[in-house]
């Protein structure tokens, strides 16, 4: 598969998500 | 202890590809006859020496088998259950000198942990969850994760984690924010302590934060499979990455059902992509029916009663190991202290093979 069909890629999802949802 | 039999790959003439093999190293005779449910090896100490040991299940009484010589294996502790059967064994690593099993018919009705006395040596249980469990799965760090309670659904769903403290006594408990759809499996995501993977019902991924319980992101898969197992899920490059199977796939014309798929998923934008489909060679019959995944290794049994195992980062069946003494296969498990294979039949029969 093609890396780029996957949307932008961030390093840091875990702390990126977790600072986005609900507590 | 030298290897009683060998076999080999039973791959196509001509394949290039390179073969794995499986080495019988010993058997733990069943002598009850009574129909074999799971296996697993844990760690149990006593007199200060810590050593891996064999768990077996059988539908009512779960046997601890500890090494008497390098080729014998004797059972040295036995549980009972009057009522309820056990459905499975499950390990949860860093935890020694206790056995976890789930209970139930056809879904878990209770979760218990299995231990010693410490006046007599006789048996003793302790009962960690009831009520219907549709998912459970012990995690590094002394911790059993486990969901179900109510309907399944919404908020009827109860999410739970369980930190066992040393010993068999204390245990501290947290929930974990539930997704609207039934869970029914979980995966750790290696490398990463404070994260965790579910599957649902609804055919997507979810991916929670252990530490704080929030629920991150709900991941919908692009295919028509019900019912998938995640085996296991690693992050790399900002990607996640899942190995899962479809246990209630039905085959299809074109290109058979693959036994595992190797799935990549960007959690920030939920986008996903099929990696590679492990499918067994040409010519060979059966689809999945259970499996376990450590390392780089797949191993399957498949319906048709043999056991098949992959190497994920070649990315093809290494080993095809037919019913053994004419006895289907019923499960298989890898060893998580070594390199072994335990394969078990349904008469309670248990092999431990060494894969190389």
């Amino acid at each position: 598969c093609n890396k780029a069909d996957l949307g932008p890629i961030s390093l840091n999802w875990f702390e990126e998500l977790s600072s986005e949802a609900p507590p | 202890c030298s290897p009683q039999q060998t076999e080999t790959a039973d791959l196509p003439v001509g394949n290039s590809l390179d073969a794995g093999s499986l080495q019988l190293v010993s058997q733990l005779k069943n002598p009850s006859g009574s129909c074999s449910v799971d296996v697993s090896v844990m760690w149990w100490e006593e007199a200060g020496l810590r050593e891996p040991c064999v768990v077996t299940a059988c539908e009512y009484v779960v046997s601890l088998w500890k090494h008497v010589d390098p080729c014998q294996w004797e059972k040295t502790q036995t549980w009972t259950f009057a009522e309820v059967p056990v459905l499975q064994i499950v390990p949860v690593p860093d935890v020694y000198n206790l056995v976890f099993v789930a209970l139930g018919n056809l879904e878990i009705r209770e979760i218990r942990a299995l231990s010693c006395s410490s006046d007599d040596g006789g048996e003793k249980q302790q009962l960690l969850r009831s009520g219907t469990v549709r998912a459970v799965l012990g995690l590094p760090r002394r911790r059993l994760v486990s969901s179900g309670g109510g309907g399944g659904a919404g908020c009827d769903q109860q999410v739970e984690v369980v930190t066992l403290a040393e010993g068999a006594g204390g245990k501290e408990k947290q929930f974990l924010m539930s997704p609207e759809e039934t869970i029914l499996t979980f995966a750790e995501l290696q490398g990463m302590q404070e994260a965790l993977l579910g599957s649902t019902a609804g055919n997507s991924f979810v991916i929670w934060n252990l530490k704080t319980g929030q629920l991150l992101k709900k991941m919908s898969i692009d295919n028509s499979y019900q019912a998938t197992v995640c085996h296991k899920a690693y992050s790399e490059m900002g990607l996640l990455f899942v190995v899962l199977s479809h246990p209630c796939a039905k085959q299809t014309e074109s290109w058979g059902s693959p036994a595992f798929e190797l799935v990549v998923i960007n959690p920030k934008t939920t986008l996903s992509a099929g990696m590679m489909r492990y499918c067994l060679p040409p010519g060979q019959a059966g689809r999945f029916l259970e499996g376990d995944v450590k390392d780089h290794f797949a191993a399957a049994v498949l319906t048709s009663g043999t056991v098949a195992i992959w190497d994920l980062l070649l990315g093809h069946c290494t080993v095809l190991a037919p019913p053994s003494s004419n006895q289907s296969w019923s499960f298989v498990k890898w060893s998580g202290t070594d390199s072994h294979l335990l394969a078990g039949q349904k008469d309670g029969n248990i092999f431990i093979y060494r894969y190389s």
